[in-house]
């Protein structure tokens, strides 16, 4: 969606 | 070698038809710790989290870690041919490339198996950690679902904003707006019933309603769903199921424009 960040912003990918 | 038996078989369908309009293929890891799945919806916005604990199942053997990946419609349409009463076995011998569905009708007079082929899915694995929200909604799930279902006929995001008064679940859109206030309600005969709020700081998020009706679709796994906020966060919408486990569902918030 363009309106919402990706996850990986939020959180690392491990 | 990996086995599991569960007696409450529709526990498992109700999971798949929670997240398979979600997550298309998924890697299920199996360890001692339970049967477990982490993944992404394909535009990386929104991801589930599923734990069933290994104590929750009446029987749950596993030798070595294992991860099986699995197409979730395909999975989907195998548990539905279960039986709601059935009690269902979930068997993968170690080095096969397939999984066992086995359904048993509560009175052993019918008896099915199904083999599922396991995919290979490069799935990104995310670390999760700990937080500390600025506010934690528990309310009846069935309410929730049925706010979010409301206010998409209005909408397409949802503003959700907890302050002292309550919670407030708001959408804007051509034909006008809505605003639906939950106040904490906890002097309800049945505890399944009450609205509780827990507050640190006021917190006020906008997300994707589309995502929030997909969620919503676990509302048959529990009675209470628990959405916790925090500004800098993804909200976390919690359904727990039954003593086994939860099924989790992070969304990130809309970007201001």
């Amino acid at each position: 969606d363009i309106f919402q960040d990706a996850l990986e912003t939020y959180f690392d990918s491990k | 070698m990996f086995e599991l038996r569960l007696e409450q078989g529709s526990l498992l369908k109700k999971v798949m038809e929670a997240i398979k309009d979600l997550v298309n293929d998924a890697n299920f890891d199996c360890s001692a710790t339970g049967f477990s799945m982490q993944a992404m919806d394909s535009s990386h916005v929104a991801l589930v989290a599923l734990l069933l604990r290994s104590e929750g199942f009446e029987h749950y053997r596993c030798d070595r870690n294992i991860s099986m990946g699995i197409n979730l419609a395909n999975m989907a349409k195998i548990l539905k041919c279960a039986g709601n009463d059935d009690i269902v076995t979930v068997k993968a011998d170690d080095g096969t490339d397939s999984v066992t569905f086995m359904f048993e009708s509560p009175t052993q007079d019918k008896i099915s198996d199904f083999e599922l082929k396991l995919m290979d899915i490069d799935s990104e694995h995310l670390g999760i950690p700990e937080a500390e929200y600025d506010a934690i909604v528990r309310m009846p799930s069935a309410e929730f679902a049925r706010i979010c279902k409301d206010l998409s006929s209005i909408g397409d995001t949802v503003v959700i904003s907890v302050t002292k008064e309550g919670v407030k679940f708001s959408t804007r859109g051509d034909i006008g707006t809505a605003n639906i206030v939950c106040r904490q309600n906890t002097s309800v005969d049945k505890p399944e019933e009450a609205t509780i709020i827990e507050m640190k700081e006021m917190v006020s998020l906008t997300f994707a309603l589309r995502y929030m009706n997909s969620f919503a679709k676990a509302t048959p796994l529990a009675s209470q769903v628990t959405i916790s906020l925090s500004s800098d966060l993804p909200v976390v919408v919690e359904y727990k199921i039954a003593e086994m486990g939860y099924i989790r569902f992070y969304l990130a918030p809309k970007i201001e424009e």
